[in-house]
């Protein structure tokens, strides 16, 4: 693929000026440019059109385009900005740059919060732990009794669940995160910090002066 | 003894969220 080619589709609908997400982002102008061949790759790897569909991140995380997933989904929903069932360039990057490095500790809390508030409600609660339980269990094949499961869910609720009102709400998830942070973990990729070591083909494509 | 499974710890090993697929090659 040549540079003409990556100007011209740089028009596209849903591209956004890598100075204004990199002011908006972790990421410095290049590495945005290098994200924009990530997303590149993404987004045409069944429809080429520049927005990433539901099946192509599916098939990105599990290398099957109709394998459903929950958590998958969820994901997919918080990086989908304007709920239009696409994730475009400017989302992909805003909400990718919660999980670098060096986001704010209390943008991956939130992002986590929302990510397990199935049900938008404002709060984690006791059924929808218990579905993302029975869902870990149903995607690893994982057999453990029911009983079990509500030992564990009961256990975690009663850790988490300080105030007592049956309901997790974002304070003590913040409190609760602080005593057990490997709970964040998978809120950072450090492939972030070397993504334009990952994708230099971004610097033949590259439009702008970098800042840094 | 050992420790309880914390629910949250489990979820968070879903494939589904391991966005770092997203980078490999």
């Amino acid at each position: 693929m040549g540079c003409y080619i990556s100007k011209r589709s740089k028009k596209l609908p849903g591209y956004e000026d890598p100075t204004v997400l990199a002011a908006e982002t972790p990421f410095t102008v290049s590495e945005v440019e290098a994200l924009y061949e990530l997303f590149k790759k993404l987004s045409s790897s069944i429809i080429n059109d520049e927005l990433i569909h539901k099946e192509e991140f599916q098939l990105a995380l599990f290398r099957n385009s109709n394998k459903r997933n929950l958590f998958a989904d969820r994901i997919f929903d918080l990086f989908d900005l304007k709920r239009n069932g696409v994730i475009e360039f400017g989302e992909f990057v805003r909400s990718l740059g919660v999980f670098h490095p060096n986001a704010p500790q209390a943008d991956k809390i939130s992002f986590a919060f929302r990510l397990y508030d199935l049900r938008h409600t404002g709060y984690i609660e006791r059924e929808e732990l218990k579905e993302m339980v029975l869902a870990l269990l149903h995607e690893s094949d994982l057999t453990i009794s029911d009983d079990f499961v509500e030992t564990i869910v009961d256990k975690t609720f009663s850790d988490a669940d300080s105030k007592g009102d049956g309901r997790i709400d974002p304070e003590e998830w913040k409190d609760f995160v602080a005593r057990n942070p490997a709970l964040l973990k998978n809120m950072t990729l450090p492939y972030l910090k070397d993504i334009t070591l990952a994708f230099p083909s971004f610097i033949m494509n590259s439009e702008a002066e970098d800042s840094e | 003894r050992p420790t309880m499974m914390n629910a949250f710890e489990l979820i968070s090993t879903s494939q589904g969220l391991n966005l770092g697929t997203l980078f490999e090659k």
